[in-house]
């Protein structure tokens, strides 16, 4: 574990956590993409797969238990929850979001680190998680404005894997053999996706405004 | 048998 990775966990923990306190408080999911929601429950389903079989910390599952529940939690309250279902944006939010599922299960079969089950689904959850934020972009450009929380929540999500980068060339240059190509890239495609959010997160941030 | 790819990241 070292400073980056750490950082990492704690900004996805805390854009986690921001989401579920909007949703929780204020009842309300404005602004949230329920498909994006959807597709992060199934990116924790297929990675933490190992949470029974292989022991790597106490922390390490523990926040696998943390992501899985709070993803669920978070599709649940927001399918199923009256209140807060009734803030959710229907009409806006209709990325396409399973085209994105079969492209990224066929690319985690050809290419993949090993070829075991677990292995492929793993590989898969990274991919889906790439293009994950996807549906939650194209509804922050139709709706016009976004309250802090939501626009919190997305600077996290968006900053925690930059963290991870900054980890994987870290223990590349700390720990020999450390080479993984299809995390690396991954992670960099979906940090890049970011790029136009976090230009006007800043913009308006300095401006002192919300998230426009 | 091999030892499984440590996924020690989350």
């Amino acid at each position: 574990m070292n400073i980056f990775r750490l950082a990492g966990d704690m900004t996805h923990l805390a854009s986690v956590l921001v989401l579920l306190l909007k949703i929780h408080t204020i009842k309300s999911c404005a602004g949230v993409s329920l498909r994006t929601q959807e597709l992060y429950a199934i990116v924790f389903a297929t990675r933490y797969l190992d949470i029974f079989t292989s022991f790597v910390s106490v922390y390490n599952t523990f926040m696998k238990l943390v992501f899985l529940g709070s993803s669920f939690s978070i599709v649940w309250y927001m399918r199923y929850h009256k209140a807060v279902h009734r803030t959710y944006d229907r009409e806006q939010d209709t990325f396409r979001h399973w085209f994105l599922v079969l492209p990224c299960l066929v690319l985690a079969l050809l290419i993949h680190e090993k070829f075991t089950f677990l292995e492929v689904l793993w590989t898969f959850s990274l991919y889906l998680e790439a293009v994950a934020i996807l549906p939650q972009l194209v509804l922050l450009q139709r709706t016009r404005n976004i309250d802090n929380l939501t626009g919190q929540y997305i600077f996290l999500l968006g900053g925690y894997r930059g963290l991870y980068i900054l980890n994987w060339i870290y223990r590349y240059f700390t720990e020999p053999h450390f080479v993984h190509w299809i995390t690396w890239i991954a992670g960099l495609v979906q940090t890049l996706l970011y790029a136009d959010f976090f230009y006007y997160y800043f913009l308006r941030f300095i401006g002192g405004r919300g998230v426009e | 048998e091999e030892a499984e790819i440590g996924h020690d990241e989350l």
